[in-house]
This record gives C-alpha cells, structure tokens and sequence, in this order.
C-alpha cells in the first residue's frame, strides 16, 4: 500500500471522527443531512459484500467494519437518540435521495466489469458514493449558520476521494495491468462534484471568514 | 483475468 492510499484512507477515517465527535460530544447533529449519511451506510454495505469471502489483509477487514460501524451508528443517532435528533434539519434536509439509488443501480446493470452480483453491488456502490455528497452539500447551501465542524467534515471527505485520484495515478504508473476505469471515473465524478465548495472552503480559510456557499 | 482480482481498495 503506498503513502496516497493511506493518505487517503486516514482522511476519510478522520472525516467519520470529527463526524462522530460533534454528534458524540455537543449532542446535535444540525447542518449534517441525513440523506447523505444513509447513502454512505447503503454504500459500504453494498461494497462490503466481500468483507467475508475474501480475505485481504487485517488492515482492510478492520477498516471495513470501521466504515460499516460508524456509518450506521450515525444514522441511528440521527434518527433514534432522543436528544440529537431534535438538532437534525429536517426540514432543509429534502433532497429526495432514492433518486440517485435507482439510476445508480440501472448504470451499474449496464456498465459494470463483469456481471455477477457482488460485482454489480461493488459498481453500484461506486456510483453510489459519487453522488451520495449531493443531499448534503444542498443542505450547506441552504444552511444559514453552518458550524465549523461540519465544514470541516465535508472537507476531510471530499480531500479522501482527491488523494484516492492520486494513488490511482501512482498504481497505474508503478503497477502492470492496474486498470480501473469505472472506479476512476466514478471518483472523479466525485471529486469533481466537491469542486465548488473547495473554492468557497479555500477562500473562507485564506480570508479567515465563515464558510457560507452562495444561494 | 487482471480485472477480477481480490479488491483491495476501500
């Protein structure tokens, strides 16, 4: 594993942390979309499939019970513990998030490496993932007095898929036969989509101002 | 087979 891998893994690991650290510790969870946080928890459970069957390294088992722990554990704060939920934005939180899971599924039926079901689960959750940011960066938008916590969240999560795109480009170059298109492009896409809101987050951090996305 | 091998990225 090189350095951009665990870069990147230790990013996104950070990014649940700080998540789980403002739930956990001043008990809201205001200005975090719920939608999203249910599309991350149907993502690692469609890609973990293989947690079970194949065996790659300690490392990788443990993260994946990580990611599926606390993925699941923040929805049921959100929706369950009786004093964080009364801090969820409901109401602003309205992107109607089964309209990406259909299309997502389609593309993965049709574009997928090879067309058995834990393939087509782990491409779904690909494109999945790509767009899983969406409900939550509308909820940014729309919020008036995002807290810094959440910014930074978003930030570590949409810095993990940047140095992801790394590692690829380092694979490709160092490793015979690494080729992944459906994984890059879908990480792109993913990237791509955090675009707008590295810019405002840069300009926020280099004029020392809040972060407030434009209506 | 070069695609199908164990995945080993999260």
């Amino acid at each position: 594993m090189n350095i951009l891998r665990l870069a990147g893994d230790m990013t996104h690991l950070i990014s649940v942390i700080v998540l789980l650290l403002k739930i956990h510790s001043i008990k809201s969870c205001a200005g975090i979309s719920l939608k999203t946080q249910e599309l991350y928890a149907l993502v690692f459970v469609s890609r973990y499939l293989n947690i079970f069957t194949d065996f790659i390294s300690l490392y990788n088992t443990i993260m994946k019970l990580i990611f599926l722990g606390t993925s699941f554990s923040i929805v049921w704060y959100m929706r369950y513990h009786k004093i964080v939920r009364r801090s969820y934005d409901k109401d602003q939180d309205t992107f109607r998030h089964y309209f990406l899971v259909l299309p997502c599924l389609i593309l993965a039926l049709l574009i997928n490496e090879r067309f058995t079901f834990k393939e087509i689960m782990w491409t779904f959750s690909l494109y999945l993932e790509a767009v899983a940011i969406l409900p939550q960066l509308v909820l940014l938008q729309r919020t008036k007095n995002t807290d810094n916590l959440t910014v930074q969240y978003i930030f570590l999560l949409g810095a993990y898929r940047a140095l992801y795109i790394l590692n690829w480009i380092y694979r490709y170059f160092t490793e015979p036969d690494y080729l992944h298109w459906i994984t890059w492009i879908s990480g792109l896409v993913q990237t791509i989509l955090y675009g707008d809101f590295f810019y405002y987050y840069f300009l926020s951090w280099k004029n020392n101002v809040k972060l407030q996305l434009p209506a | 087979e070069i695609f199908h091998e164990p995945k080993d990225e999260l």
